[in-house]
């Protein structure tokens, strides 16, 4: 494998693509998934993780063009070069062009997207060509590829390690995808650890969802037992390493956020136009991202934590309330200075801190309970 | 006797390598191939590095693998430089 010249590599794990335009080629759903399964390849083997945006400017923008395309490197018609891309970085950095005078197709009756779209967006992520004509990274277009059981090759793997480092936990071959709950493996955080702390707690439909890094334990009224998932099992477009999410009963949607983004989430649907932009919901613009939030179903009043103090969102108006933020300390004394996830039971909030869990009567404006963090996960 | 010699047919897939080692192997687009000297002109060069890189004969010629490679479907990246 190799590197473009000058090591170019992102600086941030969590990165943002856009399909700015679309072949006619091929139905809109094959695009977008032939563009997911050719990301996915790459997040299973690195601590990366994408997701799509649809309006701004991304980190990896895809376009579809003929010819002479605004970037002084013209295609040249069918056949020849099918597709080019740029190493990371700003603007045109990291954006992928692929040759609408090809026939694109999911299958190999024309040139696969799929394939093409691995190949490019492994330059997105710094690699140059591969000498290795078996490496996905090879520059000559490979016909015979067995599509069904595709896997980079272990040059690839070598490639995009030696930037961004194995995923955050590898297992040797590779991570598999389960349908019932994960079994504990070395590096993954362990149920009754009493140091456990979470990134991000909400309810949702009854159960009660805590997530850390690429996981979350699922505990719901039913079983005595709290079920241990990869996030990608149930929504593999969403990053890990979550900064907060919440229940908004009367939707029946939950709201998750990381970084300036947000998904809303419909049982294991992500709603089509997510995610948004964190701002549109009234932040400031200096704002980079949330700590924690909670919705009280009674009082229809989303609350926003951030550092050391917090907003209230009215879910009726659809608006950040005047007078926020205030102080976390004044309003919910006890808890701070400042949480990392939040949810509501019973009535309660039990904000998350650390490896402690405090149970907060919002009537009584008092602390009433101090647990462990994981002791929902019967530890 | 003309010393530049009788003009040769412009031979197409000569262009063709011409416009491959220039596009990806970073070949001066004003060198001009100089078929006849035996010893590694700069396209003779980028030639071996290409038949090198993409797993070819390194013969330094056009040869029938080489000429069948370049016409293969492929990224537009450059294979070296910037």
């Amino acid at each position: 494998f190799t590197t473009f010249p000058g090591l170019p590599k992102w600086r941030k794990t969590h990165l943002t693509y856009r399909i700015v335009n679309y072949t006619l080629d091929l139905p809109r759903e094959a695009v977008d998934s032939a563009f997911e399964k050719a990301l996915k390849a790459w997040e299973e083997v690195t601590p990366l993780t994408f997701s799509k945006i649809y309006e701004g400017e991304a980190d990896i923008m895809i376009f579809f063009a003929v010819r002479e395309h605004g970037d002084f490197i013209p295609f040249d018609g069918s056949g020849n070069v099918l597709a080019h891309a740029y190493p990371p970085g700003p603007g045109l950095y990291g954006d992928v062009h692929f040759d609408d005078d090809e026939l694109w197709r999911e299958d190999k009756s024309g040139t696969n997207l799929f394939l093409v779209a691995a190949h490019e967006f492994g330059h997105s992520l710094g690699l140059y060509h591969s000498a290795d004509p078996t490496a996905l990274m090879y520059p000559v277009y490979n016909p015979h590829t067995d599509l069904t059981r595709f896997r980079l090759a272990q040059d690839d793997v070598n490639g995009i390690q030696s930037l961004y480092g194995p995923p955050p936990t590898s297992s040797p071959d590779g991570p598999a995808v389960p349908t019932e709950s994960v079994p504990p493996e070395p590096g993954t955080p362990a149920t009754c650890d009493p140091a456990l702390s979470f990134d991000a707690v909400s309810s949702l439909r009854g159960e009660i969802l805590f997530f850390k890094d690429r996981y979350f334990w699922r505990r719901s009224r039913w079983s005595l037992e709290p079920e241990f998932h990869l996030i990608s099992t149930f929504w593999p477009s969403l990053p890990s390493g979550l900064d907060a999410a919440y229940e908004v009963n009367n939707k029946d949607t939950v709201f998750v956020f990381k970084g300036n983004h947000f998904w809303a989430i419909r049982g294991t649907e992500v709603q089509a136009g997510y995610p948004k932009d964190i701002h549109t919901l009234g932040f400031p613009p200096a704002l980079g991202k949330i700590d924690a939030a909670v919705s009280d179903k009674e009082k229809k009043k989303t609350y926003f934590f951030v550092e050391d103090k917090y907003w209230r969102f009215d879910e009726n108006s659809q608006s950040m309330e005047q007078g926020f933020p205030r102080k976390i300390a004044d309003d919910f004394p006890g808890v701070g200075p400042k949480v990392d996830a939040v949810f509501q039971e019973f009535g309660f909030f039990y904000f998350f801190r650390g490896p402690l869990q405090f149970e907060f009567d919002p009537n009584a404006k008092m602390v009433t309970h101090v647990l462990k963090s994981n002791n929902w996960l019967y530890c | 006797y003309p010393l530049n010699g009788a003009v040769r047919e412009k031979d197409p897939s000569m262009d063709l390598l011409q416009q491959y080692l220039e596009n990806y192997y970073d070949l001066a687009k004003d060198v001009k191939q100089f078929v006849r000297r035996r010893d590694s002109g700069p396209v003779v060069k980028k030639i071996r590095e290409m038949q090198k890189f993409l797993g070819l004969e390194v013969t330094g010629k056009l040869d029938p693998d080489t000429l069948a490679m370049i016409r293969k479907p492929r990224c537009g990246v450059p294979d070296v430089g910037q």
